[in-house]
């Protein structure tokens, strides 16, 4: 319904600008619909202005600064409409080292009240698992997981197969 | 509601039953490029009731189905299943553990199992409306999409959003 | 033909005049997220000729013009200058060095110059044909676009390929 | 005209097929027009088989595999009709380190006769560097570069401000 639908998407938005800027102090991040009264036929818009930087266009956006916006929504959900399990795949492919260290302890965060699996290639991602399956084929074309506790003696044999 | 496990065997590159375990909080699925990591994650959609080829990366049904490699012939089933720790109740089904299957044949349509009986794919849907899990939902981000909220159009957004509340 | 410097001044981020020289082989361009790396591309597209929006990540034109930030005022021209050694004459123009230079301001057109000298867009475009240069030019790859050509539609893989030959 | 698109795509085709079964041996790439008598119309077919696996269409591909398939498509165009420069944004990022080192090796290679410009976040790509621009953010919103030679002594430091 038209009600419901605005009351989470109110929610939600005051969640995202407020996770966007505890994760980027004097950044700004909004959203809002185009057309509220109208379900059939609204829109939703979105502003992000990074820290000391002018609002700009979402398009002009850097890679890395639309995956950490985006990130911030996938928080500000989490926060307001818990899901019981999330699956990442790859969402720190753009970012340098000092975002994906912002979004680990995120997730970290996070993870105390849902499960998560993220898929990564990256190995700062890799040390927030408590637990790590590796995917390998050792045999073409056909997948073989082993699984890995990942303790502090075996963090680097462990890294060594990816 | 909490993920206990999903099992996989004849899904893509899962030639071999393959079974992973979940606990509590982060499991991260490391491996070289090609290996199978996002077919995982596939499996997981797939399982609970997605239907969009684009959302699987698969032509057709049948292309979740092992292909075979050089030395292996193709299979004829693909069969997927997850199960939850429902002791919460979160998931309207009187189970304490609950788990969805699905299978595919190649000439045939998928087939859906709570339990090990057999329902229609909307029983499916219906039993994970309300959890934020099942097709569409944003708790599934899949490689390359983390941006796509973004780089979307205002009203594809909208649709975005819909799925998820 | 090769590559001797770029200048940029008002383009996108670079609010102070900036210049990069090349020479042989292999430059690298690190750094954070958000710094200007793509700028520094989205300058030589622009540039050499470019006027899609979308390869410019740029809405309108006065979008790619230096926007101010929290302390410095917009500014009110951007302009990008890129210079060849023509030694090989591959450009077909009797000069042994090629500067082209593009400016924007906000209320304007763009306006174009080879060696100082002021020309149109067509000329530059007709300078550059042959080269591999250019709007739609292959040897220029935007971050996210490595598999366009594989992702896209059979049809728009046709277009791609013959920008290129 | 049709018969010189026709000629440069068969040119193109025949390298493309030897460049990734040079890369990845065992492999089989190929491209084709679906209608070569009518440019207009004509549409061009893909088909990518990595060693030892069926050959699938190239949607169910993997990210890695899909970028290094393309980069085998740009050496095809390199080695065909060659372009004074390249610049190259990120082409890295979807790559396990194993694929790194091969796209490496083939920019080193190509870098003898093209320049090339590398846009990475990524350590092992910034070794084949022979020079290397830092692009920062001192203050925010102006990018500011500082340039840097690459010799073994420098390498931590220069690696340290990313
Ligand atoms: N039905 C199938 N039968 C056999 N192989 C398949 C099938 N469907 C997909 N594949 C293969 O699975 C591989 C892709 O696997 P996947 O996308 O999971 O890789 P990945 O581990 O995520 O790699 P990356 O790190 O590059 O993202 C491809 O080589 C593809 O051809
Ligand atoms: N005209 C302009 N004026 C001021 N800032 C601009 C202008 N155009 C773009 N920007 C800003 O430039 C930044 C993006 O820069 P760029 O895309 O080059 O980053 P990057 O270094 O490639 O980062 P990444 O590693 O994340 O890809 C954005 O913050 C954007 O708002
Ligand atoms: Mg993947
Ligand atoms: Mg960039």
């Amino acid at each position: 319904t038209q009600a419901q639908f605005n009351e989470t998407f109110e929610r939600v938005a005051a969640e995202f600008a407020k996770s966007y800027a505890q994760l980027f102090p004097g950044g700004v991040a909004e959203m809002w619909q185009t057309n509220p009264e109208n379900l059939a036929e609204t829109g939703i818009e979105i502003a992000v202005q990074p820290p000391g930087k002018k609002r700009m266009p979402p398009m002009t956006l850097s890679g890395g600064e639309r995956a950490m916006a985006c990130a911030s929504l996938i928080f500000a959900l989490v926060r307001t409409k818990p899901s019981p399990f999330y699956l990442l795949d790859e969402i720190d492919a753009a970012l340098d080292d000092s975002n994906v260290e912002i979004l680990s302890n995120t997730l970290r965060e996070l993870s105390t009240q849902s499960q998560m699996l993220v898929v990564t290639h990256n190995k700062k991602t890799m040390e927030l698992a408590e637990r790590m399956y590796g995917v390998t084929m050792a045999e073409p074309g056909v997948s073989s997981v082993i699984s890995a506790e990942l303790t502090k003696a075996d963090e680097q044999r462990e890294l060594s197969f990816v | 509601m909490k993920l206990k496990k999903i099992k996989a065997f004849g899904f893509k590159t899962f030639a071999e039953p393959t079974t992973l375990e979940f606990g509590e909080g982060i499991t991260a699925v490391v491996g070289p490029n090609g290996s199978g990591k996002s077919n995982l994650v596939d499996a997981f959609r797939w399982v609970l009731g997605e239907t969009s080829s684009r959302s699987l990366r698969s032509g057709k049904l049948e292309d979740v189905i092992f292909a075979g490699n050089e030395k292996r012939k193709p299979l004829g089933l693909a069969e997927v299943s997850v199960t939850f720790d429902n002791a919460d109740r979160r998931l309207p089904i009187d189970f304490t553990e609950v788990e969805i299957t699905r299978r595919a044949y190649r000439a045939g349509e998928s087939e859906y199992f709570i339990n090990r009986s057999q329902v229609r794919l909307r029983d499916i849907i219906e039993l994970l409306m309300g959890t934020g899990l099942g097709p569409g939902s944003y708790s599934i981000v899949s490689q390359g999409q983390i941006d796509a909220f973004l780089t979307s159009k205002p009203t594809e957004r909208r649709s975005l959003f819909e799925e998820t509340s």
